[in-house]
Order: structure tokens, then C-alpha cells, then sequence
């Protein structure tokens, strides 16, 4: 068994959903917040069998897309308001990052 | 070390968080949501002993009821509003879905 | 690859997180809470190469200070309203919690 850890964009979340929903995978949903942009993203815990593992990256790839964004970074924390003038930068935004670790035991009560 | 992530129904949480206290274990909470029922549930992160797994299994097994639940399934996101006829489901929603991972390393600063 | 599942406390938040941008790491935020304090805290899971763990652990260990904190453990949920009079406690509450787990497979779409 392995346990899939995808952190996702919203903006692909729908589609993602429905594609794992209409595959029979089972999965859980934690919101979660870029490191970098501090947008809001979402976190997938996807625990699969050993041989639907290649399946599913199948489905995330076709289910993510990657786009070009520009974006303000954020001012770090330490930085006074105003003194910080960001110039906006073109960062690629990826569809889905994607964990796979392997489960010792797993068990269902 | 092992990590427990154990996904738990919301009406056995303040059960199993009060048994958890009590027999002493460490752990932190995640709100999550299902991803069939889309409903809230709570992900668990647990590190425990090699020594521990067992106790914490047993007790995760007696603070988790399985039920039986009418459930009306989302529309996919695709569907147009009103044309999706859900008949109602009985789907047995489990008390937990635990996986356990291994550490290769713990720290704490 | 190692993912690092590090749980730190609030107010180590911003200081961890500007150096961890200004290390170049990559990572996620997840709101989480402590399961004694129930206090909210925060989850972050940061996929390192192996070569970046120890400099990743180095810059936890220096952005997380353990300071101690008085509290009052809140009462079971089983406990009537009124009934738990709690004894303030002295808990070392740690800079940060930290698992390194394995990764087996990592890819981004
Ligand atoms: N120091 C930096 N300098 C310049 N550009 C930077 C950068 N850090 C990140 N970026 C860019 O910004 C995008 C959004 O990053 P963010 O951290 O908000 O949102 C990330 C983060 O939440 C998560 N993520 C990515 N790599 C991760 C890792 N190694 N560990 C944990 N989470 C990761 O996936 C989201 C999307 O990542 P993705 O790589 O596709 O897309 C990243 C990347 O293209
Ligand atoms: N495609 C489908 N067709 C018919 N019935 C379906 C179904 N997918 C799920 N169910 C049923 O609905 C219950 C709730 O699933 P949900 O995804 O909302 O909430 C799940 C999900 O958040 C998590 N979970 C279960 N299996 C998981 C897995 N393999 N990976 C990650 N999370 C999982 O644990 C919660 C409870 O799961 P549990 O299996 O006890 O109970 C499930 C299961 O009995
Ligand atoms: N049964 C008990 N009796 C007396 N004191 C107790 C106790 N349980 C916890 N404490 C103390 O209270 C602090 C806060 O715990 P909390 O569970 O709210 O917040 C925890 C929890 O969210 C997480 N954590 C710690 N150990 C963990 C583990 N093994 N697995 C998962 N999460 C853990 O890290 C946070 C900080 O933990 P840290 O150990 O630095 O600091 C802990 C510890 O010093």
C-alpha cells in the first residue's frame, strides 16, 4: 500500500475530484496555503494499492495543468510596511507536487 | 518510531481525543474532509514508539464505531444544476482509516 | 527525497517560515492544533533532497525556541461543566516536532 501525499491547486481542484471520484479512489481533503505565494492550495491524502500507484499519477497528470503566473512575493515578515517594493515575477505554477510514501500497515476499523 | 495518520469521524473525536489523553499519547489535529461524503472529518497525526503502535491501534479500534449512512452523493462538479437524480445510499462510513508510516528520523527543538 | 512533517508553534511561525524562503526551501502550511494544549499550531510538510535535511534541521532547531508555558489542561469532554477544577501545569512547549519520512517516489506535473 502506498500513501499519496499531492498538494494541488485550487484551481484544478474540481476536476481532480470528480476524475478520482469517477475512478473509485478513495481520498481525503486538508486545505492547505503555499509556502512561496501564500495563495490557499490543497493538500490530497490518496492511500492506493501497490498496483493502482500508476494509475492515479496518470490521472493527476492529466488532471493538472501547469500555468504561468505573476505574482508580488510576499514582503518577508521582518520587512517594515512600504519599505518593500516588489517587482512581479513570472513563476510557473505546477498542476500537482507529489509524495508517494510507502505504508507499513494499513488498517480500516 | 512510526507515524500514525488516521483518519477519524467527527462524532468519535471527542471520544478518541479523551482517550488518547488519558493513556498518554502524543498526537495533533488536522480538519480534513472526506472526499465521497464531502463531509468534515478530522486527520490525526500520531507519533508513537515501535512499542506503542499496538496499544494505540487497539485504542483507535475501541473509540471508532463503524455506522451505516444514508447518504445522497454529490453531484460532480460537471453536472448542470437539478438534472442530477441522486437515490440515496447506504454506505458504511468507517471510524478510522489508519495508516502507519515509518520514521527514518525524529526531532524536537 | 525525504518529506519532513515539522510542527511548530505559532509564534515561531513567522521567523521559520522567512527562513525557510530565504534558504530557498519549498514547502506547505497546514493549520493544525495541539492535542493537549488544543491550542492552534502549525503543520508544515517540506520534501527536501537528502542533502538538504541537515541544513533544513539546522534551521529549525535555530528559528524554534522551547519556552514554558502555564496551563490549565482542559477538562475531558466527559467531565460536567463546573466539576474539573484544574491545577495550572508547566509544560516545555517545544519549538518544533519533527518527522523525516522516507519518499519513495516524487514527481511534479
Ligand atoms: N523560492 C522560490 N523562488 C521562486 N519560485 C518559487 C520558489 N518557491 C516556489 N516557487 C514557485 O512558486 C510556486 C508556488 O509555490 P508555493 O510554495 O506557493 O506552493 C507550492 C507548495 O505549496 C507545494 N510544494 C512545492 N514543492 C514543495 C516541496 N518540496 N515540499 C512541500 N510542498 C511543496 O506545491 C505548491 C506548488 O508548487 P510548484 O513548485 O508547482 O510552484 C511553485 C514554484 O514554481
Ligand atoms: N467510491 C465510493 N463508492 C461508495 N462508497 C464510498 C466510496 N468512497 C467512499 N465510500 C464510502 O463513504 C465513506 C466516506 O468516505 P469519505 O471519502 O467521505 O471519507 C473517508 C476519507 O476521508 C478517508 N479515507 C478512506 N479511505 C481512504 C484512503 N484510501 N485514502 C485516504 N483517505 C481515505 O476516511 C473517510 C472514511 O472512510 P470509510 O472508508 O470509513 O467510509 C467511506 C466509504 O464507506
Ligand atoms: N500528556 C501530556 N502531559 C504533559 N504534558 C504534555 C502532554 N502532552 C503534551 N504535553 C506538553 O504540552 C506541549 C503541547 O502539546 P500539544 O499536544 O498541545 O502540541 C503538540 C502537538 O501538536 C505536537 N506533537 C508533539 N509530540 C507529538 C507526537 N508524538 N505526535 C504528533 N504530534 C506531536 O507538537 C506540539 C508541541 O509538542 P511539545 O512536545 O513540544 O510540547 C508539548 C508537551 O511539552
Amino acid at each position: 500500500m502506498k500513501l499519496v501525499i499531492a498538494v494541488i491547486h485550487n484551481r484544478d481542484k474540481g476536476r481532480v475530484v470528480d476524475a478520482l471520484l469517477e475512478s473509485q479512489f478513495k481520498f481525503t481533503q486538508v486545505a492547505s496555503t503555499g509556502g512561496f505565494l501564500r495563495e490557499g492550495n490543497t493538500t490530497l491524502l490518496i492511500g492506493v494499492e501497490d498496483s493502482e500507484l500508476e494509475p492515479l499519477l496518470r490521472l493527476l497528470e492529466s488532471n493538472c495543468r501547469t500555468r504561468e503566473q505573476y505574482v508580488n512575493p510576499m514582503p518577508p515578515d521582518a520587512a517594515p510596511i512600504g519599505t518593500f517594493l516588489p517587482t512581479p515575477i513570472a513563476v510557473e505554477v505546477g498542476g500537482a507536487v507529489v509524495f508517494v510514501l510507502n505504508v507499513e500497515r494499513f488498517e480500516r476499523f
